[in-house]
């Protein structure tokens, strides 16, 4: 695991933090659904507390889809390349690019999906959230926070790596008695087929 | 673009995201320092974007020349994703570099944050192509 320069994290009078959906977006629930399902996952492991308001001005975590330049600098570049960026504690935006083929569904449990153009959108989200919690990219492949991820590829669950670093930052959940998985190990390396 | 699953993507949709233009980076498969390729000037940007050129080596000069500079963010690619670093653009290397990913930077500042948490010193034995890595927890 690794973390922004700085070590930058949510205060102590800030672990309980909303969430909000960009407007414009206009999200099903099924959609929104994804998300909450991706900040348990953090929070199990965390004393954090993630709810979902209305209000996305002035909501803690702010989260949207754009295409192309959408006014950090940062733009997105179409599909199956860029698939999202997180800003680090406290910024708190979380954004996805608009024109990938985002599935929702949880299809494939732990692995694979039938499409390779598909992303599948909580394994992105869970990634990026542990960006807004502070880490950065880890080197342990198999991590959520593995910078790649394979095209056609379901990967959500917290390897013991994540869950590592993200307790350096905040220590554990005094309710969590469960314990990680290490990444799967690989001898061969990512080529990028599915 | 939000579907219940895989099944539900309009073919077209998906025929337009199987030509992802880093593809074209593929094409680079075995250029090495000290020549010219064209276009390798959009290798750079992806490496810039990613951290691993400093805003500061290139000044936003990006030209097709197999320089130092990139051989020094390819050998860093190659350090943070494990691979053998030969600062050369091999198959696996490239391969690499077009699986769809984060767009948050490996490399803040010259300084690979995928190094911060766990701090792995990396000693290189010359010559011999082989590396040992040991962890300080």
């Amino acid at each position: 695991y690794s973390f922004f320069p700085g070590e930058p994290r949510w205060p102590r009078n800030r672990r309980d933090l909303t969430y909000a959906f960009d407007p414009r977006n206009s999200l099903t629930e099924e959609v929104k659904s994804v998300f909450s399902r991706a900040f348990a996952r953090w929070a199990e492991v965390t004393p954090l507390t993630f709810t979902r308001v209305e209000r996305f001005s002035t909501s803690d975590i702010s989260i949207g889809f754009y295409s192309g330049e959408h006014g950090d600098g940062e733009p997105f570049d179409g599909p199956m390349r860029t698939l999202a960026h997180a800003f680090s504690p406290p910024t708190g935006h979380f954004h996805l690019d608009g024109e990938e083929n985002w599935v929702v569904s949880g299809e494939g449990g732990d692995g694979f999906i039938s499409v390779a153009e598909a992303v599948d959108l909580e394994s992105v989200a869970v990634h990026e959230i542990g960006h807004l919690l502070g880490l950065g990219h880890s080197l342990v492949e198999g991590s959520i926070m593995y910078p790649t991820i394979r095209t056609g590829r379901r990967k959500v669950d917290l390897t013991t790596d994540d869950v590592e670093g993200v307790q350096y930052l905040y220590g554990g959940n005094p309710n969590f008695n469960g314990s990680r998985s290490p990444p799967p190990s690989t001898q061969q390396r990512d080529t990028g087929d599915s | 673009s939000f579907y219940p699953n895989s099944s539900a993507i309009p073919p077209e949709l998906l025929r337009n995201a199987t030509g992802n233009p880093w593809n074209t980076f593929l094409n680079f498969t075995g250029c090495h320092a000290g020549k010219k390729y064209d276009g390798l000037y959009k290798l750079k940007q992806y490496f810039k974007h990613f951290g691993y050129i400093p805003e500061t080596d290139l000044s936003g000069n990006f030209t097709d020349d197999f320089d130092d500079i990139l051989k020094n963010a390819v050998e860093m690619y190659q350090r943070n994703f494990q691979l053998n670093v030969t600062g050369v653009l091999d198959e696996l290397t490239l391969k690499h570099v077009v699986i769809p990913r984060c767009g948050n930077p490996d490399v803040v500042n010259g300084t690979s944050t995928m190094h911060s948490g766990r701090r792995t010193f990396e000693v290189s034995l010359a010559g011999r192509g082989q590396h040992f890595h040991t962890v300080k927890h």
